[in-house]
C-alpha cells in the first residue's frame, strides 16, 4: 500500500506544471524514502530529476517499492481540480492500477477523489555522476525566469559565461544581440535579491533557450535557483523546494564541432 | 554552428 498525505497540496500541482511540457508521460517511483521522478524529454537533451523525502509529508507510508506510470497532462489535469489551499492524499494499493487523489478543503467541508489509470513505462534511468562543478550561480528564480524571457526575444541559444566578476548571459540572432551580466551582490538588503557566485574557475558554456525557458516553468516552486556548470557537461539547473527536496533540470550544451 | 549534445553522451542508462 502507498499512501502519502500532503498538507501544501498545491506544491504538487506546481511540480507537474513545470514539467509536463518537457515530459508527457513518466513513472513516479515510491520507496520509504520518498518520492522521485527521473525522465529525459523525448529528444534525450534535458532531464528532469523531482525527489519529495518521505519526512516532508504530513504522513507517508510505502509498504513495498513501487514505480507507477502516469501521464503528466492528465495527472496536470486532476490537479488542477485541487484548491490551492486543499490538503492532497495519494493512494495506491501494491498491485493495483490506479493511483486515487483525494483533496480536502482546510475546513474538511469539501472532500473530493480522483481516480487515474495508471500506465506501464519503461523507466530508463540514468546514472548522474557526482560533478566538481567548476562553477554555481545562486540568483532569484524570477530573475532568472525573466533573462531566459527577454533572451529568447534575441536569439535561440545563449553563451552562460561565469567569472569572478558576474554571470554573463548572451544571446544573438537576427534581431542583433544581446548581453545581461548579474553581479554578485550577497549583501542585497533582501534576502530574495541576492545573487551568488561560487567560482571555482571561469567556464563559458553554450545552451539551447527553449529548455532553458522550460525549466523556468519550476519559479513558483522556489524563491532562487541554482545554475552548476562545468566545461562541456550538462548544466543542473536546481530548484530547491523547502522542507522536501528539489526539483532539478539537467540540459546538455552545444558544443563547437 | 555548435551542435547540440544529447544526455546519453554523458550519463550511462543504470
Amino acid at each position: 500500500m502507498f499512501e502519502a498525505r500532503l498538507v501544501q497540496g498545491n506544491l504538487l500541482k506546481k511540480v507537474v506544471d513545470a514539467v509536463k511540457d518537457l515530459v508527457t508521460d513518466a513513472n513516479f517511483d515510491c520507496s520509504s524514502s520518498g518520492f522521485t521522478l527521473q525522465a529525459m524529454d523525448n529528444s534525450h537533451v534535458s532531464l528532469v530529476s523531482l525527489s519529495l523525502r518521505s519526512d516532508g509529508f504530513e504522513h507517508f507510508r510505502c509498504d513495498r517499492n513501487m514505480s507507477m506510470g502516469m501521464s503528466l497532462g492528465n495527472l496536470a489535469k486532476i490537479l488542477k481540480c485541487a484548491g490551492n489551499d486543499d490538503i492532497v492524499t495519494m493512494k495506491a494499493a501494491d498491485d493495483g492500477d490506479t493511483v486515487t487523489f483525494m483533496f480536502e478543503s482546510p475546513k474538511e467541508d469539501r472532500v473530493s477523489d480522483f481516480e487515474l489509470k495508471l500506465m506501464d513505462i519503461d523507466s530508463e534511468h540514468l546514472g548522474i555522476p557526482d560533478t566538481d562543478y567548476a562553477a554555481t550561480v545562486t540568483l532569484p528564480a524570477a530573475e532568472y525566469q525573466r533573462i531566459c524571457r527577454d533572451l529568447s526575444s534575441i536569439g535561440d541559444t545563449v553563451v552562460i559565461s561565469a567569472t569572478k566578476d558576474g554571470v554573463k548571459f548572451s544571446s544573438s540572432g537576427d534581431v542583433g544581440t544581446a548581453n545581461i551580466t548579474v553581479r554578485q551582490n550577497t549583501t542585497a538588503d533582501k534576502k530574495e535579491e541576492q545573487v551568488s557566485i561560487d567560482l571555482k574557475e571561469p567556464v563559458a558554456l553554450t545552451f539551447a533557450l527553449r529548455y532553458l525557458n522550460s525549466f523556468a516553468k519550476a519559479t513558483p516552486l522556489a524563491s532562487h535557483v541554482s545554475l552548476s556548470m562545468a566545461r562541456d557537461l550538462p548544466v543542473m539547473v536546481d530548484y530547491q523546494i523547502s522542507d522536501m527536496g528539489h526539483l532539478r533540470f539537467y540540459l546538455a550544451p552545444k558544443i563547437e564541432d | 554552428t555548435p551542435m547540440q549534445n544529447h544526455l546519453d553522451e554523458f550519463f550511462a542508462m543504470v
